[in-house]
């Protein structure tokens, strides 16, 4: 019997030169936090479906990562969160979309995984569906960074035309 | 964006994905949120995958979906080959031929043709915890039952 388990915190176009020994040891430690949460539920014989989100928690809650605390603005000014889960022993799935006060927008994915009908919910109906579950809810100021505003700041300043802002996708 | 892709004990896989989507994004753009089978994936029969990148471009592609399905028939043309070859010499060649890494390689390399660029991170009912990814760097980390215990970003 054997264990296995990955994890992500986001990709990109990123400079070794830009990135201070600080800022790596940082993001280093926030990976190797997540990593040890969801090891710790597979090397104690839990679920699959348990560590993943274990692992997931903490970079969540974590402003370095593009997720939950720490999420990008949008053009509004806004947090809005997106998650999903899905399940391989049964291909059981859920997923939600355009949360903004869930704090941990992975637990929502996976409620509505076990406990609805839908695969994806968005926006009010997927809060309104959390409210009803007992979620944890969290205030706009939780989710808001001020390095992601000031990202938010210099995108507008650098393009003003929507054609250019959404890259002609939908 | 930030994902998991878990094997247990059991034998049973898992995958999840959570995101903020990308700055300055309108309109209701959800195009960006990792939807079921082009963001995130799981099935015992093949793998289950975790994506990052920019979304409308795996959706295209049904990046997380692509990969698994893509494995499930490889895995399931090995199992027809151990009654040709015996199973040792299948599964030896299953264990040495770098099967999932291929595969998660060249979804990897259609999301590039199209012009998008991301990562996916994925684990396999052998143990294999992999990434492939287009992009300088990737926030990752992976570990398993034999002893791996790594992070990364570059």
């Amino acid at each position: 019997k054997h264990w296995s388990i990955a994890i992500h915190g986001g990709a990109g176009t990123m400079s070794p030169d830009k990135m201070t020994p600080e800022k790596r040891a940082e993001y280093e430690v926030a990976l190797q936090t997540a990593l040890d949460a969801g090891k710790a539920v597979l090397a104690n014989g839990g679920s699959a479906v348990d560590a993943v989100k274990a692992a997931i928690i903490p970079m969540e809650d974590n402003p370095l990562f593009n997720a939950g605390r720490g999420a990008v603005f949008t053009w509004e000014g806004r947090n809005e969160l997106d998650a999903s889960i899905m399940d391989g022993r049964d291909r059981s799935a859920g997923a939600v979309t355009g949360v903004t006060t869930i704090k941990n927008p992975i637990l929502l994915a996976d409620k509505v995984r076990t406990d609805s009908p839908h695969v994806f919910l968005m926006g009010e109906g997927a809060e309104q569906f959390a409210a009803e579950r007992g979620l944890e809810t969290a205030p706009p100021e939780w989710f808001a960074t001020e390095h992601r505003r000031e990202a938010l700041e210099r995108m507008k300043a650098e393009q003003v035309s929507a054609l250019e802002v959404d890259h002609k996708f939908g | 964006t930030v994902g998991a892709v878990a094997l247990d004990m059991d034998g049973n896989l898992a995958a999840g994905t959570s995101t903020g989507g990308m700055t300055g994004k309108r309109w209701g753009r959800i195009g960006d949120s990792p939807v079921i089978g082009a963001g995130t994936y799981a099935d015992n029969r093949s793998c289950a995958v975790s994506a990052t990148g920019w979304g409308e471009y795996f959706i295209r592609v049904g990046v997380a979906h692509e990969i698994c399905t893509r494995l499930r028939v490889l895995f399931e043309g090995v199992d027809a080959m151990s009654t040709e070859v015996g199973e040792d010499e299948a599964q030896d060649w299953l264990l040495h031929s770098n099967l999932a890494q291929g595969v998660s390689d060249s979804v990897m390399a259609e999301v590039e043709e199209l012009g998008g660029d991301g990562g996916v991170i994925l684990v396999t009912p052998e143990g294999d915890a992999l990434f492939s990814f287009n992009t300088t760097g990737m926030y990752r980390g992976r570990a398993t039952s034999d002893g791996v215990n790594e992070v990364a970003i570059f």
